[in-house]
């Protein structure tokens, strides 16, 4: 939308309603997330700015477009829009974006049938002339997240958007996550320049190899190579795509010594959150004793040269496909990231080789669920329970066991990949609190693109709800030995397996085999649990807020409530605590707001007109009363001078 | 109150439903599907 009256500031205040759905409100916080790592747009929870976005649990999914300068701004995440995707389409709304297809050159791409839509709903396919709707010089987006589908108020089976390009009719409408040109509109709006989560990408295309380093205190080297004999035989980045194109980087192990060295070291990094998560691709076609260390160089004023610390290592056999790792790192100053590979005692044909690195200041997944061989799968799995496949048992950080189920044909539709999770019997269980209290689990299928900017991962949360009964009276998500079936593991290890919560219709197969969710004819399933019963209350409204988590949601705190109470803030304000003391923000409207301590005094846009026609009148007063004076003065400074004058010329002209 | 459901739940009801969709279904009338706008102007234009 044209106007900068609509733009937002870098950072949107934002309230989480109540209302809303446990699951919405952990989702919205994950949006948020996609948003903090692909662009230059933060959210933090409100403080009494003038504007805001307030979401709520309203009927349906909707938003306004653009910031309309009217205080608190409704977003509506209502029943069945807790996906991420819906909700990065309704804040791209808020933030001042129509629907693609309205853009102005829509007809060079698409064509509207409309006989097909249905009657009365034809002003849904509106257009917009470039005076009213800018498309900042970005192409045409099939894949943009804000398309309207081709089955968009139809009125019977036929699409009522076409494609111009036949090969986009199925692309439009996807509701994964931004679409690469979707991020660059944004950025352009909003003149982004850098995002606040993304720190590094690396695939080793660019013989710099992005900046990274051979340390010069090892004896041996990563080098730069395109193929292994002993593996791989490609790098990650292309797999599938070309052989011999692509570049990753590799420690040999075959010959040289043991204990032998080989140390790289990432450039110079300035971390802004604290925390950051290292994902890359590892291939080991060395020895079981072969290992690679991971760790960091932290540099600070008592280390200016860095001190070294040790973060994970991995080892294990060798294996003829490309692994995914995920290393949590929690570093507040400048640091490296140093990539060591040590030769073990036994012997081996090939080497270590890493490959696709991405370096984000995100949370790291707590499982990663690998399937390999995905193509066989996934011509070969039948429909239904037959085709399942679960998951290794996983536990959250809490110590709740769980399972992913996998239908790769679906559940009941053949073209779908149907998604359910399922909490299981675990070692913990006596300990835990059941039925098991607002747990999201999220699970996600990993676009393996190497930057994991351009990533369009498909995610879905389930979030576990204490009160929830099934039709028998148990509660739903109570311990699995009680409301589960027996099950077994594929050792023969007996367990239970409770009731499954999921969907039917997680990704359709045309999009499966998009992008890069199959690569190396692996999928990868991340794996994530959060406690959000901290968001069981979100309004800033409830007397007393905290200052923001790491996740910036306001959480209330009982021992702050009083001292909010005692304070007394008047005419509706809100009080906040920050830096442990009350203060008071004040309501405020366009035409009117409050002010003072205690929001004591009241303003408005007609006090302002006021004084400023006050202060011009005196202002206008003083300068004639000055130029009044000054005016006399002179007059009388000048007659006196012209009567001197005249008296001269007349003894002159006597004396004559 | 405890919510009654059945032993499996399908968050989607086995239907792949777009926001439009869900929506529509609600009955609202809003406009181009989704958007809303500012008060004094009508959902839909004319």
């Amino acid at each position: 939308i044209i106007g900068n009256q609509y733009r937002w500031p870098h950072t949107i205040p934002y309230v989480l309603e109540d209302s809303l759905d446990m699951n919405a409100k952990g989702l919205i916080l994950k949006a948020f997330e996609r948003y903090r790592l692909k662009t230059c747009i933060d959210f933090k929870p409100w403080e009494g700015e003038a504007n805001y976005i307030s979401v709520f649990k309203g009927s349906g999914c909707w938003s306004y477009v653009g910031k309309r300068q009217g205080g608190r701004q409704e977003l509506s995440i209502g029943a069945n829009c807790d996906r991420i995707a819906t909700i990065e389409h309704e804040f791209l709304h808020a933030l001042g974006f129509w629907h693609e297809q309205s853009r102005s050159d829509r007809d060079d791409y698409v064509t509207i049938m409309r006989d097909r839509i249905q009657a009365g709903k034809e002003s849904n396919f509106n257009k917009y002339d470039d005076k009213t709707s800018d498309f900042l010089n970005i192409p045409y987006d099939y894949n943009s997240v804000m398309h309207y589908s081709k089955t968009a108020f139809m009125n019977g089976t036929e699409p009522t958007i076409v494609t111009n390009i036949p090969a986009f009719i199925d692309v439009i409408g996807q509701r994964i996550d931004f679409s690469e040109y979707d991020i660059q509109k944004l950025s352009r709006l909003y003149n982004c320049s850098s995002s606040l989560s993304f720190m590094d990408t690396c695939s080793f295309e660019l013989p710099n190899v992005c900046g990274m380093i051979q340390n010069t205190e090892d004896n041996a080297d990563w080098q730069r190579i395109t193929q292994v004999s002993s593996g791989p035989q490609t790098d990650h980045t292309y797999t599938g795509v070309c052989q011999e194109t692509g570049y990753f980087l590799h420690f040999n192990t075959s010959t040289g010594n043991q204990g032998d060295r080989a140390v790289l070291e990432s450039r110079f990094l300035y971390p802004k959150r604290g925390f950051q998560c290292l994902q890359f691709f590892y291939y080991n076609s060395g020895s079981e004793t072969d290992q690679l260390n991971i760790g960091v160089k932290e540099y600070t004023v008592a280390n200016p040269n860095g001190a070294y610390r040790h973060i994970e290592t991995i080892q294990g056999s060798p294996v003829s496909y490309w692994e995914l790792h995920h290393i949590p790192l929690n570093m507040p100053n400048k640091f490296r990231v140093v990539f060591e590979g040590i030769k073990g005692s036994t012997t081996s044909n090939g080497g270590l080789s890493i490959d696709d690195i991405n370096l984000s200041e995100t949370q790291c997944p707590h499982h990663v669920w690998h399937i390999r061989n995905f193509t066989e799968l996934l011509a070969s799995s039948p429909l239904g329970e037959a085709g399942s496949l679960y998951s290794p048992p996983f536990y959250s950080p809490e110590g709740y066991a769980f399972q992913i189920a996998l239908y790769v044909n679906g559940t009941t539709s053949p073209f779908n990949l149907a998604i359910y999770l399922h909490l299981i019997s675990g070692a913990n269980d006596n300990t835990l609190q059941w039925p098991c209290p607002w747990k999201q689990f999220t699970m996600v299928l990993l676009d393996q693109h190497p930057d994991i900017r351009q990533r369009m991962s498909n995610l879905r949360s389930i979030t576990t709800d204490p009160n929830e009964v099934d039709f028998s009276g148990n509660y739903y998500w109570d311990r699995p030995d009680k409301v589960g079936t027996e099950a077994t593991f594929p050792n023969g290890t007996k367990f239970m397996r409770g009731p499954r919560s999921g969907t039917s219709v997680f990704l359709t197969h045309q999009r499966l085999k998009s992008r890069d969710f199959i690569k190396d004819d692996s999928i990868f399933i991340l794996a994530t649990v959060d406690d959000i019963s901290h968001l069981i209350s979100t309004e800033p409204n409830l007397t007393a807020t905290s200052a923001p988590t790491t996740n910036q949601v306001a959480t209330t705190t009982t021992s702050m409530v009083d001292v909010c109470i005692d304070y007394g803030c008047k005419n509706n304000g809100t009080c906040v605590i920050v830096d442990r003391k009350p203060i008071c923000r004040c309501p405020a409207e366009v035409d009117w707001w409050y002010m003072g301590e205690k929001c004591e005094e009241k303003g408005t846009r007609q006090d302002i007109a006021v004084i400023a026609v006050a202060s011009s009148l005196c202002v206008f007063g003083v300068m004639l009363i000055i130029t009044i004076v000054t005016t006399c003065c002179l007059k009388k400074k000048y007659k006196k001078q012209m009567q001197a004058n005249r008296s001269l010329e007349l003894k002159n002209a006597t004396s004559f | 109150q405890p919510v009654q459901v059945s032993l499996e739940i399908d968050e989607d009801d086995e239907t792949d439903r777009d926001i439009f969709d869900i929506n529509e279904a609600l009955g609202l009338n809003l406009f181009e599907g989704d958007i809303r706008l500012d008060n004094g102007r009508p959902e839909r234009n004319s």
